[in-house]
Parts: C-alpha cells; sequence; structure tokens
C-alpha cells in the first residue's frame, strides 16, 4: 500500500516510483510545451537536428516559454527560470491548452515532424 | 508513431459524433441531444475511495453542468457500453486503451476527449467531499465534464475551466463567466412556469425591529426554485422537489399563489384545481384547519365566491386589495375585504391589461402573473416569455403609456437567469 497514518489518508505519500518526473531541464519543458499545446516543436527523442535547424528550434523554443509565461502572468522572460519550471510542474489538467498561432505568424519554420506512417 | 497518431485523434471527434474543429476554436460543436448518459466504468474504479463515494460526486458534477444548461445527464448502469454517451474512469500510467499515458503522482491528474470520455489518474491523491486536502475529486470532474462538453481552458481567474488545479474551500460552483461559456453553446434554460411569487419573512434584527425580507420562487412541475435576485441566478443546487421545500400542498403542477397582506391580514394562498390551500408560515406548512374548524383544503368557490376553477394563475394588488385571477381569456377582481367579485367583472385580459404594442400580448391562458418587489412591477409569463405591466415609474418616464398596459413581451431567460432543469433522477 501506499504509506499513510492519518485515519482520512490526508498524509498519504506516493512511493517515489509513482510520482511523475519533475520538468527541470529542458528536454522536460520542451515536452510540457509541446503537450499542452504551446510548442509544435516535438521534444528530441533522436539525435539533434545541427545548423540552422538548431536556431530555429531554440527561437521556437523561446516564442513558446513566453507565450506560457504570459498565459500564467510571469515575466515574459522567455527563460527556462525557477517560476516558471514551478508553474509548469503544478498539477494541472492534460487536456492541451491552446492552439498554436497560424503558420504566416511564426517568423521561423518549425522543425519537421518524424513522418506518423503511411498516408491515408 | 502508432502513439503520436493516436495522440492526434484526441483533438477529433470519436466516431460517429458530429466534426469539430480544435479545442479552441470558436465554431466547437456540442452535443446535439439534451438527455446525456454517464457511467463510471466497472473495471476502472478508483482505489482511494468507495464506489458510492465516486459515483455520488460524478452525479453532483454532472448535476452542477445541468443547473445552468438545458442539458440533463442520467447514470446509466444498464445500457450497452458503446451507447454510453460519456464514460469515466480512474487509471495508472498506461490505463484504459488511452494513448495520453498518466505520469504518476503530480502534474497531470485527468484529461477528457470532447464529447467524449474521461480519464483520471489514480496516482493522485484525489479527495471526496469532506475533505480540504489532496484534490477535489469534484472539482476535477466538473473541470474535465467541461472539456466533454465543449469547454477549452482559460486563465480567467475563477473559472473552473483553468488548466491547473487550484485548492480552494470543499464549496466552488460555476460562476457566471463559465456559465455564459456553457450557455454560448448550449443555449440558456427556458421553460414555461406553473406559479412565480415574492414570499415575504418578517424577521427582528438584533435591535428588536422588524425587517421584511422576500425571496423570490418559480414552480414547475414537481419542482422549485429560489431565485437570488441580488446574484441573478437560482440558488446553488436548485432546483428541489416541492414536496421537501413546501410540505402540505399539492406535490405538483400548482396553479397559483396569492399573498393577501393587508394591516389586518397576512393570509397565504395555494391554489390548484378547485381547491385552494393556507399555508402557515411560522409552521411551515400548509394548515389543515381553518379559523372556523373546517379543514383545509377548500373548495375555491367557498372561499372566493365568483371566482371560477380550476385557475390560471393570480395576484394580490396590495393598493387596491384586489385578487386578480386569471381564466382563459378573462380576469376577475375580487376584493378581500367585501369578499367577492367586483362588480364590473369578469372582463377581458386585454381590456384591464391593454397591449402597449399592438398584438404583442399573451390574450389568454397566462401561466404565471407576478409581482416583484425586486422590480416593483408586475409581470406576465406565458412559454418562454413574459410582459410586463407598466408601472407608475414607466409612466412618469413615458405618459402616453396606457395604464396597466403590457410591454412588449421579452425572453425570461433574460430576466431570471439559469432556471434550469434536471433529469429527474438527480432530484433525490
Amino acid at each position: 500500500e501506499m504509506l499513510f497514518h492519518s485515519r482520512d489518508r490526508s498524509d498519504l505519500e506516493p512511493s517515489p516510483l509513482s510520482r511523475a518526473k519533475p520538468i527541470a531541464d529542458l528536454r522536460a519543458a520542451q515536452r510540457f510545451l509541446s503537450r499542452y499545446g504551446w510548442s509544435e516543436v516535438p521534444a528530441a527523442w533522436g539525435p539533434s537536428p545541427k545548423g540552422p535547424a538548431e536556431a530555429s528550434v531554440g527561437s521556437t523554443l523561446v516564442q513558446a516559454v513566453r507565450r506560457f509565461q504570459r498565459a500564467n502572468r510571469l515575466p515574459a522572460s522567455g527563460e527556462l527560470d525557477a517560476p516558471t519550471l514551478v508553474a509548469m510542474n503544478r498539477p494541472r489538467c492534460g487536456v492541451p491548452d491552446t492552439r498554436l498561432p497560424p503558420p504566416a505568424i511564426l517568423t521561423t519554420p518549425p522543425a519537421p515532424l518524424a513522418p506518423l506512417g503511411p498516408r491515408p | 508513431r502508432v502513439r503520436s497518431k493516436r495522440f492526434l485523434q484526441m483533438l477529433l471527434p470519436r466516431p460517429g459524433r458530429q466534426q469539430e474543429d480544435t479545442w479552441d476554436s470558436k465554431a466547437i460543436r456540442a452535443f446535439s441531444k439534451k438527455t446525456l448518459s454517464w457511467r463510471l466504468v466497472g473495471e476502472a474504479y478508483s482505489s482511494q475511495l468507495s464506489v458510492d463515494e465516486q459515483r455520488y460526486i460524478f452525479r453532483l458534477a454532472f448535476r452542477m453542468w445541468s443547473e445552468v444548461t438545458p442539458l440533463n445527464f442520467r447514470e446509466d448502469l444498464t445500457s450497452p457500453g458503446a451507447t454510453v454517451d460519456i464514460k469515466l474512469g480512474f487509471g495508472r500510467g498506461r490505463h484504459l486503451g488511452c494513448p495520453r499515458v498518466f505520469d504518476g503522482s503530480g502534474q497531470e491528474f485527468a484529461h477528457a476527449w470532447r464529447l467524449g470520455d474521461v480519464h483520471f489518474d489514480d496516482d493522485e491523491h484525489f479527495t471526496p467531499l469532506s475533505s480540504d486536502s489532496g484534490i477535489s475529486l469534484l472539482k476535477v470532474a466538473v473541470h474535465e465534464i467541461g472539456h466533454v462538453l465543449g469547454l477549452p481552458h482559460t486563465y480567467r481567474t475563477g473559472s473552473i475551466m483553468q488548466p491547473n488545479y487550484i485548492p480552494q474551500g470543499p464549496a466552488f460552483e460555476l460562476d457566471w463567466s463559465d456559465r455564459k461559456a456553457i450557455q454560448r453553446l448550449y443555449g440558456s434554460c427556458e421553460g414555461s412556469f406553473d406559479t412565480v411569487f415574492d414570499w415575504i419573512r418578517k424577521e427582528k434584527n438584533q435591535y428588536g425591529e422588524v425587517r421584511v425580507r422576500f425571496s423570490t420562487y418559480f414552480f414547475r412541475h414537481g419542482w422549485y426554485w429560489l431565485y437570488e435576485n441580488r446574484n441573478n441566478r437560482t440558488r446553488y443546487g436548485d432546483p428541489l422537489p416541492l414536496l421537501t421545500g413546501w410540505r402540505g400542498i399539492p406535490t405538483q403542477s400548482i396553479d397559483a399563489f396569492v399573498h393577501v397582506w393587508t394591516r389586518r391580514r397576512d393570509e397565504r394562498y395555494f391554489f390548484k384545481g378547485n381547491q385552494y390551500w393556507r399555508y402557515d408560515n411560522d409552521k411551515d406548512q400548509a394548515h389543515t384547519e381553518d379559523e372556523r374548524g373546517g379543514s383545509y383544503p377548500r373548495l375555491i368557490s367557498d372561499g372566493f365566491p365568483g371566482i371560477p376553477s380550476p385557475l390560471d394563475t393570480a395576484f394580490y394588488d396590495r393598493r387596491q386589495q384586489l385578487v386578480y385571477f386569471f381564466k382563459e381569456s378573462w380576469v376577475f377582481a375580487f376584493d378581500v375585504n367585501r369578499n367577492q367579485v367586483l362588480s364590473s367583472y369578469p372582463r377581458k385580459i386585454t381590456h384591464v391589461f391593454p397591449a402597449v404594442e399592438p398584438h404583442n400580448h399573451p390574450f389568454r391562458s397566462i401561466d404565471a402573473a407576478y409581482y416583484s418587489y425586486a422590480h416593483s412591477s408586475i409581470f406576465f409569463f406565458k412559454g418562454k416569455a413574459y410582459w410586463k405591466v407598466v408601472s407608475d415609474k414607466d409612466k412618469q418616464l413615458n405618459s402616453r403609456l396606457p395604464l396597466n398596459g403590457l410591454l412588449p413581451k421579452r425572453p425570461a431567460s433574460e430576466k431570471w437567469f439559469d432556471v434550469c432543469d434536471v433529469h429527474t433522477s438527480a432530484l433525490s
């Protein structure tokens, strides 16, 4: 069982193995932003693209972080500072928050997505 | 690749539903039927709460949305699963064939599919209504059902649709903006009423001074709402069955309510069919006997000679000390002091209360006549609409208005908000 001592289980302690991984680094933050619709750039599951693609990914990420910060009433620094990471780690609903702006508004093209399989 | 594809399908409708846009599109579609079924899936109970507790909380969560929309929700335990509109379940990690994996305790606590199902992360510490720790299952359920119905996230303070969980006291309700958001998808609640009235209460303040307060009630079929005029909504948790709040009167379809209030008299009557009851405000139930030892209910023809039955509606005019009774296209003015109908009555409703705008009049079979202390005006209800009787104030602003004229009709839902039915199973 999960350990608790109070009658109402208010002190229930989940095991460390069942705790969500905290969002504490760039990769986790990228995954978060992509998962909840703040960024089109997917988490890097394979080798990172080199050259100009890296710069566009970074710029897109900064924009995504700023959008997230503005929505959460944080200073829109574009940096993954402590308050931003705290906001990302708060309990939340799994439904995406937002839709990305139309491609014409993006200043840099997003990285190409991995193919999803045969075209329908 | 398969998981990514299935994740993207989260943004698309389930097979058989209406085609729709992504979550935050302004053109989001909604359920097209008014009564939706739901079920807590048997193989997906939470390990933290009893099954009864889980079902109770979900029933309450659905009811909260039903109290502000024309939608009704009923728990369906027997139909084939594929026919149930909304299925709810708990899971951990990979769960219930869902493409979105839960992340363990912390961060993501639940997700929902528009016009579809709701999944809760059972690694979270969900707590019942009575607890002020952990994550309120009720609050999360109300939020996720909001998604199922078509609402996206918002960062507006006070909204139930904020993406992050906001720890608060155990009590929370849908605020004005959340109500209007869901009503943009499903419309406002409309419908006719059996009777509408203000109930007067006399109270003493701490100085011993008598204060008069009033409460506004709407009756429809077998249930009623208290309307909070200062909050522009019905009381949280309404409607309630007539049986529980108004003891001793018929349990449904009341025709009329009249409060005869003079210096010497303070009598409240309910009418149904050919009978009427007098209500005892102190004992909060209908009188069983009158002053002469006769029993209630009494025949209308005995207590109000000259008044026909059954009635459509009635109201008491305090200035003239007359009760106006309405039946079909006729109105009867009854003098409570002489206990008889005025000699010039009955008269056509259209003559006593003429239309200000030609042909804009209920004409006959009025559902409810209501004097409102909040608005200092008389209103006639019929169907989904109301007509306001020209008041002294209206005449001061426009002297050409006819005395007792009826101003053009308006939708009742635009003046009294969120008087919404719930499914009959939710009334107990």
